[in-house]
C-alpha cells in the first residue's frame, strides 16, 4: 500500500459518500444518472468476485464491501424511494449504456491476463469502470447547469482515478513485476474522459462562478 | 505473469 494509492481509494470513498449525502440530504437525484450508477454497480460486482475466496486484507475487505453495498444503495434510491425517485431526469438520462457492457465483454473476451472465468470478468469491470461515467458527463452536459454536489461527486471520482495512475508510476519504479498494463491504459482513457470536465471545472471554480458545460 | 491481475488494489 503506498500513498498514492491510498490517497486514490479515499477519493473514491468520498465521491460516494457525497453522492450518499446529496441524495440523503436533499433527497433528490436531479442530475445524478442512474446508468452510471448502475455501471459503477456492475464494475463492483464483477471486480469483486474473488471477495469470498481471496482474504487480501481487513481494509481490502471492508473497502470492497463499503464500495457495493454504496452504490447498490445509490441505485436501490434512485429507482424505488417514493421521494427521490420523482427528481430522476429520466428523459434526460438516455445513453443507451448496454452498448458500453457488451462493449466492455467483447474486449474483456480478446484482451484480459488469463482465460479464466474470474480474470475476464476483472478485464470486464477494469474496461467498464473507464467508460461508467460517459451516461453522467451526457448528463451533465444536457441538464447545463451542475450543481456543486454533484460536481464534486465527478471532481473526487477523477481524483482517485489521477492517483491510481500516481500510483501505479510509483509501482512501476519501485517494484520489479509490473503486469498491470490492462488498469494502467483503462485507467488513462478513464482519467483522460474527466480532462474535459476537471477544465471546466477549474474555470468555474477560478471564476467563482457557476460550473456551466456548453452543451 | 502466471497468477492474473493484481489482487491487492481495488
Amino acid at each position: 500500500m503506498n500513498i498514492f494509492r491510498f490517497a486514490g481509494d479515499m477519493f473514491h470513498l468520498i465521491s460516494i459518500l457525497v453522492l450518499l449525502l446529496k441524495i440523503y440530504a436533499t433527497k433528490s437525484c436531479s442530475g445524478i444518472s442512474l446508468k452510471t450508477q448502475e455501471l459503477y454497480a456492475l464494475v463492483f460486482v464483477t471486480r469483486y468476485l474473488d471477495l469470498f475466496t481471496d482474504f487480501i486484507s481487513v481494509y481490502n475487505t471492508v473497502m470492497k464491501l463499503v464500495f457495493i453495498g454504496s452504490t447498490a444503495a445509490i441505485v436501490w434510491c434512485m429507482q424505488w424511494h417514493p421521494v427521490v425517485k420523482r427528481s430522476y431526469d429520466r428523459e434526460l438520462d438516455t445513453f443507451r449504456h448496454y452498448f458500453l457492457v457488451g462493449a466492455c465483454f467483447v474486449l474483456a473476451l480478446f484482451l484480459h491476463e488469463n482465460f479464466t472465468f474470474q480474470e475476464i470478468f476483472w478485464a470486464f469491470s477494469i474496461y467498464l469502470e473507464a467508460v461508467a461515467i460517459l451516461p453522467q458527463l451526457v448528463l451533465l452536459q444536457r441538464s447545463g447547469n451542475v450543481d456543486n454536489l454533484t460536481g464534486q461527486y465527478v471532481f473526487f471520482l477523477g481524483a482517485y482515478r489521477a492517483f491510481y495512475i500516481l500510483n501505479w508510476i510509483y509501482r512501476y519504479f519501485m517494484e520489479q513485476r509490473f503486469s498491470r498494463w490492462i488498469s494502467c491504459i483503462s485507467g488513462l482513457v478513464q482519467t483522460a474522459l474527466y480532462a474535459d470536465f476537471f477544465y471546466y471545472y477549474f474555470l468555474s471554480w477560478k471564476n467563482n462562478a457557476k460550473l456551466h458545460l456548453p452543451a | 505473469d502466471n497468477d492474473g491481475h493484481e489482487k491487492d488494489e481495488l
